[in-house]
């Protein structure tokens, strides 16, 4: 595609297919194309070379709209909320923020309130011993929102900087678990104000246009705040946050590089622009 | 709708007649965006749309439709045939144990499928056997005991110190000894890229070999979903490809992509987080939900 190319209508198509297996879209796909044919026309562009610095720019641009760090308390714990469909990776990354925060000297809690899914505790309880952090749990099948409400008292009473609560995953089409997740939230902002100072959507990278549905309905419910993208260490690339960023404007904060707990970065558009050419 | 856009563009055509190669060719730029939403991979569309543009041309428009409907049923036709007609449940084997091997990306619903398949077995009538392969992810081995618990179907495990081919082959006397006469075997998710647990899967069936080898895909992928299946089918020989949480609203058209590329059939979808949630799949339902 690079080279010397007439910028034609197949040298259009291919440039369409690459951002398309990419999972941009096609309708975010469709209208970047246009407004780069329009771009080349009007500054008179005739080498192919030139056009995708015009592309990475286009994407950049629109990630780029949003502030990248995490938004912590003024004064008390910070809490943060992470969310998500079914194994697309929230356990893992919270065990991965918790390494990070640990390795900059904070003190860190969890709270295990997936007390749905089979082991999810124990899953926990294992990456908050493998990380060195505190754990606040219930026995299997209790009230999300009363661990919720233990974790938030202890984290309080306990000095810590982070909180990080997981939660089970859930379909944004089950009323009642998008409802459940937004009592969890409420328990939180009634305990301690201006919480939870984060709530974040895990998306898995390999996921495609159904991604833009999950972010639009858990920020309804929820009001978001970031979105961390897991298991970018496939083949998969993650295009759906360029969607994500242009219609809800939510910030990717993270990116998730493997199992392990150092396996996370944050997120860099640049670099994430440049791996969509690769 | 897709069947709204179409009607619109056929909204000119007087009457009845035969489908021209315009009408025919705007009608399929609506498909191809449909079933780019819905997921399908890029080039899979492009050889779909080609193959039912060859269809479709010249066709008798018939009594009982609009040339919008005529050429919806023709591509659901399709779609519905690309996706089905083969065998879609796993056959027994000659001698028992029947074995059958999970695999799949990280997260895919490997375990809980597992377990489903487990609870379909025993209620009719057979003894199956759980088998925890997955030693690296945390508490793994755990989640499939609870699962085990929670269907009634025992687990065999060895820990974590031995490797997934070595439990894998142990299973089998387990089995034997215990008249189980069906293994499911529960394996990590891995990617297809890593080396050395594709390695991992190809040694686990050198040493058992699987009647069935099972992809499981999660029915939100996208396009990445073509790469994954052809790698799991070029280095495993898959056998059959389960696709879980169709109880999202992903359109799925993961499950065209898959099948195009592997020709292998889709047996079971999965359509809740219970371990009841387990159904034999149906092509034609597929289709209609990936056309929107
Ligand atoms: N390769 C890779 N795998 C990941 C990544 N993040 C998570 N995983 C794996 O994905 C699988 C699911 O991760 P979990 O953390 O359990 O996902 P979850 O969202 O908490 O799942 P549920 O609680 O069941 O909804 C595990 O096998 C993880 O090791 C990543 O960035 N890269
Ligand atoms: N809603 C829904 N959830 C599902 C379905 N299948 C699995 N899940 C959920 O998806 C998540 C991941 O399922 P697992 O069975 O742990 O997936 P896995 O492939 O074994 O994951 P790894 O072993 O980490 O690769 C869990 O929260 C399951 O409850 C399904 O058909 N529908
Ligand atoms: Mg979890
Ligand atoms: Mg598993």
């Amino acid at each position: 595609l690079v080279r010397g190319r007439k910028l034609d209508d197949e040298f259009y198509e291919e440039l369409e297919d690459i951002l398309i297996q990419a999972d941009m879209g096609i309708d975010t796909v469709m209208e970047m194309v246009e407004e780069i044919k329009e771009e080349a026309r009007v500054k008179k562009i005739g080498e192919s070379e030139e056009i995708f610095p015009i592309v990475q720019e286009k994407i950049e641009e629109i990630l780029l709209e949003q502030g990248g760090g995490l938004n912590w308390a003024e004064e008390g714990p910070t809490i943060i909320m992470v969310v998500g469909v079914n194994g697309v990776g929230k356990t893992t990354s919270i065990a991965k923020l918790a390494y990070q925060f640990k390795k900059e000297g904070k003190k860190v809690l969890l709270a295990a309130a997936d007390t749905f899914r089979a082991a999810a505790i124990d899953q926990l309880e294992l990456w908050a011993q493998h990380a060195g952090v505190q754990i606040i749990k219930h026995q299997e099948g209790a009230d999300p929102a009363a661990v919720t409400y233990d974790a938030v008292k202890a984290a309080v009473s306990r000095d810590v900087d982070v909180l990080m609560v997981d939660t089970a995953g859930r379909f944004h089409n089950r009323k009642n678990l998008m409802e459940e997740v937004g009592k969890i939230k409420r328990v939180i902002d009634r305990e301690l104000p201006n919480a939870p100072h984060e709530i974040l959507l895990v998306l898995d990278a390999t996921t495609g246009q159904n991604a833009v549905s999950q972010a639009r309905s858990f920020n309804e419910m929820l009001d978001l705040t970031g979105i961390v993208l897991a298991k970018l260490d496939g083949t998969a690339k993650g295009g759906i946050v360029v969607s994500i960023s242009k219609e809800l404007n939510i910030p990717v904060k993270y990116i998730g590089l493997g199992e392990g707990m150092e396996d996370l970065q944050k997120f860099d558009s640049r670099e994430f622009v440049e791996a969509l050419f690769e | 709708s897709l069947t709204d856009k179409l009607q619109s563009i056929f909204r000119n055509l007087k009457g009845k007649g035969k489908l021209s190669e315009k009408d025919v060719k705007a009608a399929l730029r609506e498909v191809r965006l449909a079933l780019l939403e819905a997921d399908v991979n890029y080039k899979i569309v492009r050889d779909f749309i080609k193959k039912i543009q060859e269809k479709a041309i010249g066709q008798e428009v018939f009594e009982s439709l609009t040339p919008a409907q005529q050429v919806i049923k023709i591509v659901n036709n399709e779609l519905s045939e690309l996706m089905g007609g083969t065998q879609s449940k796993i056959e027994m084997a000659q001698d028992p144990p029947t074995i059958i091997l999970m695999a799949g990306l990280q997260g895919s619903g490997k375990t809980t499928t597992a377990g489903k398949l487990a609870k379909n077995f025993k209620s009719s009538g057979r003894s199956p056997l759980l088998v925890a392969g997955d030693v690296y992810r945390p508490a793994a081995i755990k989640q499939l005991q609870v699962v085990g618990e929670r269907v009634g179907v025992p687990v065999f495990n060895m820990g974590t110190a031995k490797t997934p081919p070595e439990i894998a082959l142990a299973s089998i006397g387990h089995a034997k000894s215990n008249n189980n006469d069906v293994i499911l075997i529960d394996t990590a998710g891995r990617l297809h890229i890593d080396e050395d647990l594709m390695e991992e899967l190809q040694e686990i069936k050198k040493v058992v070999g699987p009647h069935e080898i099972l992809l499981v895909v999660d029915a939100m992928t996208g396009q990445d979903a073509v790469n994954v299946a052809k790698a799991f089918n070029d280095e495993l020989g898959i056998t059959g490809v389960v696709l879980t949480k169709l109880d999202g609203d992903a359109r799925g058209g993961a499950a065209l992509s898959v099948r195009a590329v592997t020709g292998r059939p889709i047996k079971y979808v999965g359509l809740g987080e219970k371990l009841d949630a387990l159904e034999v799949f149906h092509p034609d339902r597929m289709a209609s939900r990936i056309l929107g």
